[in-house]
């Protein structure tokens, strides 16, 4: 289906929040 | 004829979402059951994994090994672990947890109590994804079964939205 998008899927949905996991900021350190 | 089932109840799914990613961890300790957990020992060997230098070797030396059923060592072991976490939260995340997130550790000796116990493992998981590590465990948690993944995406995403800064 084109107008399904990548992140639609379930996979894509688990994937998506994990990688904009990935690149957050890590906490304050000390 | 339509076959029903009940659904399970969101925060025993928690439980026993969180105890399959605790496992990956391998701990000396065993954690294949929840009465297993309930002794705090798994869990503080968990958090030493997650970041050694906070957690480190002399934190986990005060957690008694062999609680066996005195209840007493266990609330005593529990605590050190709730304290070691909101310690890390406050201090290296920057962050207080949400009253409402913190588990009542009587309720989990005394009765083995799977949704505080969750509610125990959910902040553990909140350590792992937002420690110096956490490509390691984020990446970790996306080798684990998708309905598993959900809960801990849920888990995360309830500590985000009740996040005090």
């Amino acid at each position: 289906d084109p107008n399904m998008k990548a992140g639609a899927t379930s996979e894509g949905v688990l994937a998506n929040f994990f990688n904009s996991l990935l690149s957050k900021k890590t906490g304050t350190p000390g | 004829m339509e076959e029903t089932q009940p659904l399970p109840q969101p925060e025993l799914a928690l439980c026993d979402s969180l105890m399959i990613w605790l496992q990956t961890f391998n701990t000396a300790a065993p954690c294949q059951d929840v009465k297993q957990l309930t002794n705090g020992v798994a869990m503080a060997q968990v958090l030493h994994q997650i970041d050694i230098a906070w957690f480190n070797e002399s934190w986990l030396s005060r957690i008694k090994e062999d609680a066996g059923d005195n209840w007493r060592i266990k609330v005593n072991n529990l605590k050190k672990v709730l304290q070691g976490i909101m310690s890390y939260y406050h201090e290296f995340l920057g962050q207080q947890i949400s009253e409402e997130l913190i588990p009542n550790l009587n309720q989990i000796t005394e009765s083995s109590d799977s949704v505080e116990l969750g509610r125990l493992l959910q902040l553990i998981l909140g350590c792992a994804v937002n420690c110096e590590k956490k490509q390691e465990h984020i990446q970790k948690i996306m080798t684990l079964e998708e309905s598993v993944q959900h809960v801990v995406m849920t888990a995360i995403q309830e500590l985000m939205s009740k996040e005090i800064l």
